[in-house]
């Protein structure tokens, strides 16, 4: 299972 | 954080900083395309739209604000203020061939059916070949001056170094997420090229010259 996103990259 | 991280986000303000610097000093953006430049305002544009519905930190605000003013500010120069220097001749790169698989993409695979995460989606995979008209531009002339060079290598190492701070984060956090993996992966390939050109001939001191 691939963990939730949390897009804190640039 | 981590060190492979800091040193891909200071490589790609570095080289937002060259190309910004190369056109006001020489008063010329000849060479580069305005069509890259546009899809990478568009790439950031749709990626930062969050800064108005997520806060991350102060370094993630002012990067964020920085790339998106920096890349209208890239926009400004080429097609307005320097316009007469812009070599549209060679920079004919047919951009809808990638915006359009790019958008049929975003809507197919991506982690969540939403408007900001396709958004997101998208300008994931809009970066990772919103070079290719800059690199096309490169191939049609056969040449680049050598501070195109360095532009152009530490933009392509900014996500290499990204790719290294994947690798850290799946080892120490057991964090990972796909689509900015595969897409990051597809986005340094396609520098590969220029990496070779750029270690056997522009760190030589000669010109970026491809083979007649």
């Amino acid at each position: 299972e691939e963990p939730e996103p949390d897009h804190d990259e640039l | 954080m981590n060190v492979f991280r800091l040193a891909g986000d200071m490589s790609h303000l570095l080289a937002i900083i060259i190309l910004l610097l190369k056109i006001w000093k020489t008063r010329s953006c000849a060479g580069i395309s305005g069509r890259s430049q546009l899809l990478f305002a568009l790439t950031y544009t749709a990626r930062y739209l969050d800064l108005v519905t997520n806060w991350v930190s102060l370094y993630n605000t002012v990067m964020k604000v920085f790339f998106i003013a920096t890349s209208y500010a890239t926009i400004y120069l080429m097609y307005l203020k320097f316009k007469a220097t812009y070599d549209s001749n060679h920079d004919t790169f047919r951009v809808e061939f990638l915006l359009l698989p790019v958008t049929i993409l975003a809507l197919v695979l991506n982690h969540e059916f939403s408007f900001m995460e396709i958004l997101w989606t998208f300008s994931i995979y809009l970066e990772a070949v919103a070079i290719l008209p800059q690199l096309f531009m490169v191939s049609k002339t056969g040449e680049a001056e050598s501070i195109t060079s360095h532009y152009l290598f530490a933009l392509g190492s900014y996500r290499l170094l990204y790719i290294f701070n994947w690798i850290w984060r799946y080892y120490t956090e057991e964090y990972y997420d796909l689509i900015a993996i595969i897409a990051g992966v597809v986005q340094t390939v396609l520098y590969c090229d220029f990496f070779y050109l750029y270690f056997t001939k522009v760190l030589k001191g000669k010109k970026l010259q491809l083979p007649a």
